[in-house]
């Protein structure tokens, strides 16, 4: 699996693209490319929703960040546009 | 907690709200009453008031809505995004819509509404997220039950930051200097009513909150829930299957849904009194015949809440419609089918199938004594 995943199930990779796209794209949305192969941005994005949830910032999309991710919530993003 | 760059709020501090569009899985009137307190949760922490309009374009417009709906923010069926609102400004500005697909509630099978509504109207008021996990603000879904519920400290600090708090940098006085002695034997009330699923007793700055069956009952100053009548209440009464209550003072009354006023002040002439009527001792809201009965000195009269006019071969005499109730009615509600009368220090219970007294308590003893 990529670098930048610590789990490689396809479905999590989706919700994680469709959830940093909808709550963090204040700098653009993501390719599914980026997903696959990692990116700089992706990574920023996952350390900016890591820090807001105080999570451990890692940069890689792990259990504890995918679990937020599919956590009923506000549409608000919280990078605020 | 965070605020929007360029930290956008309101001007003015009384709001218009708007539901335009309802649920289909929630009563209006269990929707009604969870966007009144989730409006009153920021109303209690900062100087702001609400109005509701029934028509036309309001500063926050209310909508349940599916899929995508025209602002470029398309829900997405059932849980994952519940709701969105736009910070305040024009147009869209303050606008709050809550995904139609999501199962809502008034309790915590489902989504509970009110906790939704309170999160987003943070938004609607110029909030953004906040990182407390304790905040209302925060990002994610977490059950809040309505009664009760007290803003947590980061969401006051934020929404004191944009519109300052209730009173200068005091806590608001739950309890006004001259509190009446709850416990005085002689403690007579201005006026009972229900609101929802409490019992409010109101006594000069002061009203006392029951719910049903649960002891805890403390007292709050009128101004901090009632800021438009301030104190000395004549009368009030609940249309329950309304959810509409009306307070009266002198030759005015206000209507509220829960706590929030609807609109400005209005004349008991609307009901149809006599002119020479320019106040009101006492008013009970009777559910089996929808007619509120207005106590006025000696006399009473009957106005019908279904055709909205006051009947005929009215007013009669209190005493010989209600015999064993003695003295000026102060107070009166309606409870389990029985019209409590409150008359000075005493609580009259009055069965209307007897057509008599059933028994008579201390007033104070409804607010715990």
């Amino acid at each position: 699996a990529p670098a930048v995943f610590a789990l490689s199930n396809w479905k999590d990779i989706y919700t994680a693209k469709e959830y940093l796209d909808k709550y963090y794209s204040n700098s653009g949305k993501l390719q599914i490319s980026e997903m696959v192969a990692g990116s700089v941005s992706l990574s920023s994005k996952l350390k900016k929703m890591q820090q807001f949830f105080g999570l451990q910032v890692t940069g890689k999309l792990d259990y504890s960040t995918v679990s937020i991710m599919k956590k009923p919530r506000c549409g608000m993003p919280d990078v605020a546009n | 907690y965070h605020l929007f760059p360029g930290e956008p709020k309101w001007e003015k501090k009384t709001l218009t709200y708007r539901i335009a569009k309802y649920t289909t899985s929630l009563s209006k009137l269990d929707v009604d009453r969870a966007v009144d307190m989730g409006l009153k949760a920021w109303s209690d922490a900062a100087p702001l008031n609400f109005v509701k309009a029934n028509q036309g374009e309001a500063d926050i417009m209310i909508s349940f809505e599916n899929g995508d709906h025209g602002d470029s923010y398309p829900f997405d069926g059932p849980r994952g995004t519940l709701a969105h609102a736009f910070a305040p400004g024009e147009g869209l500005g303050g606008d709050t819509h809550f995904d139609n697909a999501e199962k809502w509630s008034t309790g915590s099978n489902g989504f509970n509404l009110f906790t939704v509504a309170a999160h987003e109207f943070g938004h609607a008021l110029g909030l953004g997220h906040s990182s407390d996990p304790s905040a209302l603000m925060y990002p994610t879904y977490k059950y809040q039950h309505p009664i009760g519920f007290r803003l947590p400290n980061d969401d006051v600090k934020g929404i004191q930051t944009l519109y300052g708090s209730n009173v200068s940098g005091k806590e608001l006085p739950t309890v006004p200097a001259n509190n009446p002695n709850a416990c005085d034997s002689n403690l007579s009330f201005d006026a009972v009513t229900g609101l929802g699923n409490e019992l409010l007793f109101f006594k000069d700055r002061t009203f006392w909150r029951r719910q049903a069956y649960l002891a805890n009952i403390r007292p709050s100053s009128i101004a901090s829930s009632f800021p438009q009548l301030m104190a000395n209440v004549d009368a009030a009464y609940e249309v329950a299957d309304r959810g509409t209550a009306y307070f009266f003072k002198g030759p005015h009354y206000w209507v509220t849904r829960g706590l929030i006023t609807q609109g400005s002040p209005r004349t008991i002439q609307d009901f149809g009194f006599p002119n020479h009527v320019q106040k009101i001792d006492a008013a009970v809201y009777l559910k089996n015949t929808k007619k509120t009965l207005f106590f006025v000195g000696d006399d009473f009269y009957s106005y019908d809440e279904s055709r909205r006019i006051m009947e005929y071969d009215y007013p009669k005499s209190i005493d010989d419609e209600f015999s064993g109730v003695e003295g000026k009615v102060d107070a009166a509600v309606e409870v389990n089918g029985y019209i409590y009368f409150f008359s000075g220090p005493k609580a009259y219970k009055y069965d209307t199938e007897k057509e008599d007294v059933v028994n008579v308590v201390k007033s104070s003893s409804w607010i715990g004594c």
